[in-house]
């Protein structure tokens, strides 16, 4: 494992404790889009299939189980929690998983790897993974007020593929030129995505203004 | 450029 990538892994891992620790300190998830953490939930289900069929290291368990877990206990909080559920913002948080999902599903059909389960749904999860913040982007432009956790929650997880992104050259590389076509393209689009929230995300910190993205 | 199916990522 390279720098590149241990970073990606350390800022996911940051990003997914900065918005368990919003949701648990303040009791709230107001500015959280339930839509994207049910999706990251399927991300991580359809992804880590391979637990049970393939051993890489102590290391790749324990974040697989660790990113399972906090996703789940994410959408928990906000469907079940007596006080967090009260915050989320339900109105604002219309996009339709399915208008994601259904195409994401149809993609890795026709093109994957290998025409197996385990094969597909990994596909799947990658493509999934790709657009799966969208529904988070369109709610913190409904929102008039983001807060500092989660703007840098939603830098965090955007900086993560970025680094994957790196990671995936220095491979190419070092590593007896691998290509990745299907993990690479998406990572491409994921880290696209985000785009015009960076932007205004460094503006805001380099001026020290709130967080607001244009309508 | 044949694809190589390496799933030892997150």
């Amino acid at each position: 494992m390279n720098v590149f990538r241990l970073a990606g892994d350390m800022t996911h891992l940051l990003s997914i404790i900065i918005l368990l620790l919003k949701i648990r300190a303040t009791k709230s998830c107001t500015g959280i889009s339930l839509k994207t953490q049910e999706l990251y939930v399927i991300v991580f289900l359809t992804r880590y299939l391979d637990l049970f069929t393939k051993y890489i290291s102590f290391y790749n368990t324990t974040m697989k189980l660790v990113f399972l877990g906090t996703s789940i206990s994410i959408v928990w909080y906000m469907r079940y929690h007596k006080v967090v559920k009260q915050t989320y913002n339900k109105d604002q948080d219309t996009f339709r998983h399915y208008f994601l999902a259904i195409p994401c599903f149809l993609l890795a059909l026709l093109i994957h790897h290998e025409f197996t389960v385990i094969e597909v749904l990994w596909t799947f999860s990658i493509y999934l993974e790709a657009v799966a913040i969208l529904p988070q982007l369109v709610l913190l432009q409904r929102s008039r007020n983001i807060d500092n956790l989660t703007g840098n929650y939603v830098f965090l997880l955007g900086a993560y593929r970025a680094l994957y992104l790196v990671n995936w050259v220095y491979r190419y590389f070092t590593e007896n030129h691998l290509v990745r076509w299907i993990p690479w393209l998406s990572g491409l689009v994921q880290t696209t995505l985000y785009a015009d929230f960076f932007y205004y995300y460094i503006k805001s910190w380099k001026n020290n203004e709130k967080l607001q993205l244009p309508a | 450029f044949q694809e190589t199916k390496f799933h030892d990522e997150l």
